[in-house]
């Protein structure tokens, strides 16, 4: 017996806007611990990693590990049949295997919807990702992060991310001419979500392709931060922090010179 | 000119 329950349901639909663009079906892991997916696109160059711990959940049990493969499409569809202020409710029984359960409850529970959906056998590969301790680790507002990414991709289709204990500066050409954006550290503010902060052990350069990067940012309405791990010559790390739960992070493999 | 890396280059399949 799988069963997860979350108050705040429309977390879910927030969580399935940020994996759109990326992927069309993935595996949902379920354990004691919690529920996580970790899913590539289909050109293997970003990773998608979600992690909901199970006491972020208003009630969470799993006897026994789960994996549930979806398609995210179809649970998009059915996810949008609730209302944003709707409990959440996935269950998932032994003795079907073959579907998930999504019951919707109104708060004042006047309203009670039940969806059955058709679970898919993937074949999933899963990743192992070192632990890596980052030359950089940049924490910004998500929002901040947004707009550069959006404003990057009018100029190029890559961006070369250059920090350095100054700041962090973003740089983009292409057929119009080049843009820059620099933003520094923040001397001081007084909301925590408002800072640049920069952790470094060493300057790092390097290049990705913004479409991915305008992907990632659908996560921006999950978290009021982003952070950005960098490291020379790995994957970028761009993970947005889910309240008392757990976190979206995605990878996504640099571009090198030719 | 750039070229794209795929992360199997970086990570390795379990």
């Amino acid at each position: 017996m799988f069963e997860a329950r979350l108050v705040q349901g429309s977390l879910l639909k927030k969580i399935l806007e940020a994996t759109k663009d990326l992927l069309t079906e993935a595996t949902f892991d379920c354990s004691s611990t919690g529920m996580s997916l970790q899913a590539m696109d289909s050109s293997h160059v970003s990773l998608v990693s979600l992690m909901l711990r199970s006491d972020g959940f208003d009630a969470y049990r799993c006897d026994r590990n789960l994996s549930m493969g979806i398609n995210l499409t179809s649970m998009t569809k059915i996810i949008k049949c609730s209302s944003n202020d709707d409990v959440v409710t996935i269950k998932a029984d032994d003795n079907n295997p073959d579907t998930v359960t999504f019951m919707f409850e109104s708060p004042n529970q006047e309203k009670v919807s039940d969806f059955e959906m058709k679970l898919m056998d993937l074949d999933t590969e899963h990743l192992g990702i070192p632990e890596t301790d980052y030359s950089v680790v940049v924490k910004m507002p998500a929002q901040e992060f947004q707009r550069v990414c959006r404003d990057m991709s009018q100029i190029g289709e890559s961006v070369t991310i250059c920090c350095t204990k100054d700041g962090i500066r973003f740089s983009a050409s292409g057929d119009l001419g080049t843009g820059n954006i620099k933003i520094a550290q923040s001397a001081n503010v007084d909301k925590e979500e408002e800072a640049v902060v920069i952790e470094m052990q060493e300057a790092v350069t390097l290049t990705f392709a913004l479409r991915y990067l305008n992907f990632f940012t659908r996560a921006t309405s999950l978290s009021g931060q982003v952070s950005l791990s960098m490291s020379p010559e790995v994957p970028l790390v761009v993970e947005y922090k889910i309240a008392d739960m757990g976190y979206m992070r995605y990878y996504l493999a640099p571009k090198i010179e030719d | 000119d750039h070229t794209q890396t795929k992360l199997s280059d970086y990570f390795k399949v379990k």
